[in-house]
């Protein structure tokens, strides 16, 4: 699953 | 992490506890859009439940996420039971479909894997960017506001106008570009824009925030 490469943001 | 996502975070939460403040000492939900307040439950419980199946971040972004679901649940029980009739739907009229619609194309059209998590990820980005036309829709038919509401708004876009220098931060950096992020949340930004000028030159000098006639 790619996933939005700031999904480690708010 | 870096020091424009910190601020732009203690913002954001700022503005929370700024709204809570707000309505629990004057009693009352006065000039506060219950649909713009809707809509943020709906962008942190779609984005947030990833807590319950992605991997862990860290134990700041868990308590952050835990505080934005409960924080805006919170509010909403707030108005619609604790103060109820301090607050009044008829001049809350914006049109919920308009933002909720595009909201869903745009996110089945534009995300980063077309699974349900990834789709609903790309939802809430997409509806954050717009939940706060209700409320400045308000402030505009209202004409103007108290100054708690005001700075309210501005933390709210002071957290928003901090992401940008953190994602030119992040790319620098990084090599980092989430083209989904960025670009709703410069649409997001922009719609500060108009509030923002009245903020600085009327609100910050003491006078009421009004909008010219």
């Amino acid at each position: 699953n790619k996933r939005s490469p700031t999904h480690d943001e708010l | 992490m870096n020091i424009f996502r910190l601020f732009g975070d203690l913002s954001h939460l700022a503005s929370i506890l700024i709204l809570i403040h707000k309505i629990q000492t004057s009693r009352s939900c006065r000039g506060i859009s219950f649909k713009t307040q809707a809509l943020y439950v709906a962008v942190f419980v779609t984005r947030y439940l990833d807590l319950l199946y992605a991997e862990h971040v860290s134990i700041y972004n868990t308590f952050m996420k835990l505080f934005f679901i409960g924080s805006s649940c919170y509010i909403l029980y707030l108005m619609k039971v604790r103060f109820r009739p301090t607050q009044d739907p008829s001049i809350d009229t914006f049109r919920l479909e308009y933002l909720l619609g595009p909201s869903v194309v745009l996110a089945l059209i534009f995300n980063y894997t077309f699974s349900f998590t990834e789709v609903l990820w790309a939802f809430s980005i997409y509806l954050e960017a717009l939940a706060i036309l209700p409320q400045l829709f308000m402030l505009q038919r209202t004409g103007e506001a108290e100054a708690i509401t005001t700075h309210y708004l501005a933390a709210l876009g002071a957290y928003r106008a901090l992401y940008i220098p953190n994602w030119l931060y992040r790319y620098f950096s990084e090599g980092t570009v989430d083209p989904i992020a960025v670009v709703a949340g410069i649409v997001q930004t922009g719609l500060y824009v108009d509030f923002f000028y009245i903020y600085f030159t009327k609100v910050l000098r003491g006078q009421k925030f009004e909008l010219p006639a």
